[in-house]
């Protein structure tokens, strides 16, 4: 599974891609299509998100998350991990997630690796931040 | 101050240490493809949806080409967008014979759907213009030898049992 979440300077928007898990049943559909579980996006957050489709489903995760950050633009990192901790413990899911709000960003994931990049660019002074990781730490 | 930004995401699992470099460059070459559109003043929509399409066209990640096989070798690709502003939302599901799911769900965004799925999808992609692939040009060597490798597994264990030197 693939995921992006931007902001434009208006408004968020999520975008989530796989092909699944190997083996599957044809027909298998887990996460990544369904709005509030693969991903999820409103007018303060957006998330999207990747591991146990059927575990992080049944977490609503994205929607978790998004909603987790609430008025607080600070709390994306937050309510990454609170949610995916909920998943873990409630449903004995794994897997990670993505996060932006207007002031902050949010990544977090309880498996072994998860490759994420996070770029800003300051449209007035030009300035470019480029965050990139896969380890846990 | 306005600070336009993107974050990417390459898959949780358990990333075999080979891939990791290719993961790592992957996924910076996305969260770069996605800001581009935002300099450009693209909307943030547009932005995901390019940075994802990079993804899906990189056999590294588990979407497009070089997606995971179905227990049959086929693929079935599953995409979603979502538009904060208005929460429009664009989805498909168990599409098959074409590239970038990404493109064909944030076509869906515009309808009036929200999620389309099977070969109702690919019927939608194909009225779309999208070009109809054949599943070869997404299968790549590593997934079809993890399939095998799944599909195998029984027959190993069982091997293991009747050759009697090992325990439950």
């Amino acid at each position: 599974t693939v995921g992006a979440v931007a902001f434009d300077g208006d408004g968020f928007a999520c975008c989530t891609s796989t092909g699944g898990v190997t083996f599957k049943r044809p027909g298998r559909v887990g996460d990544s299509p369904l709005a509030g579980s693969g991903g999820y996006a409103d007018g303060g957050a957006a998330c999207s998100t990747t591991g146990h489709g059927e575990g992080i489903t049944k977490a609503l995760l994205a929607h978790r998350v998004v909603w987790g950050c609430g008025a607080d633009q600070t709390r994306a990192s937050k309510a990454v991990d609170d949610a995916l901790d909920f998943m873990k413990t409630e449903i004995g899911s794994q897997g990670g997630a993505i996060c932006l709000t207007r002031a902050s960003y949010g990544v977090g994931f309880n498996t072994k690796r998860m490759p994420w990049c996070y770029i800003s660019f300051d449209t007035e002074t030009e300035e470019e931040e480029i965050l990139v990781g896969i380890e846990p730490e | 101050m306005v600070k336009i930004k993107i974050i990417c995401h390459g898959g949780a699992w358990s990333i075999p240490d080979e891939a990791k470099e290719k993961s790592l460059e992957g996924i910076r070459n996305a969260a770069r493809a996605g800001i581009e559109v935002l300099k450009n003043s693209g909307k943030s929509e547009d932005a995901v949806v390019a940075a994802v399409s990079a993804m899906e066209n990189d056999p590294i990640f588990n979407a497009g080409h070089g997606a995971s096989l179905t227990r049959d070798g086929t693929v079935e690709l599953d995409s979603m967008v979502m538009r904060g502003r208005d929460y429009s939302i664009g989805a498909v599901a168990a599409l098959r014979n074409v590239k970038n799911a990404c493109q064909v769900a944030r076509e869906v965004l515009d309808s009036e759907h929200t999620l389309i799925v099977g070969p109702g999808a690919s019927e939608f992609a194909k009225e779309k213009g999208f070009e109809i692939v054949d599943d070869s040009e997404l299968v790549t060597p590593y997934e079809k030898a993890a399939l095998e490798k799944i599909r195998n597994y029984g027959t190993g264990v069982e091997s293991i049992f009747k050759a009697g030197d090992a325990h439950d």
